[in-house]
């Protein structure tokens, strides 16, 4: 199905999550 | 603010190296796309550090790959 949550947003200064998953 | 290098790059943990990676690049796409800067940079961001670094030194290559993002990220949307 379609994934709403994607991509993961990146915000400066914020850790990004998006390579959590891997 | 001094260049980022492959070097600089290659002394911290991979999470650690997306993160300088898109302190970099949020910048430049904030100026193209301001209210998709932050979802652009984060798709930019699945790219090889290899490929971003490179887009770093070359705008013209950064500005066409946000584009393709754009694309990418209103049909997804649609």
């Amino acid at each position: 199905g379609s994934n709403i949550n994607w991509p993961p947003e990146f915000h400066p200064g914020v850790p990004w999550k998006g390579l959590q998953n891997i | 603010q001094e260049p980022l290098t492959a070097s600089l790059l290659a002394g911290a943990p991979p999470q650690e190296q997306k993160q300088m990676l898109g302190e970099r690049i949020y910048p430049v796409i904030h100026e193209m796309h301001p209210t998709l800067a932050g979802k652009i940079t984060g798709m930019l961001l699945e790219i090889d550090n290899s490929e971003l670094l490179h887009m770093l030194e070359s705008p013209e290559s950064l500005h066409s790959k946000v584009e393709e993002a754009v694309a990418v990220l209103q049909a997804h949307q649609a």
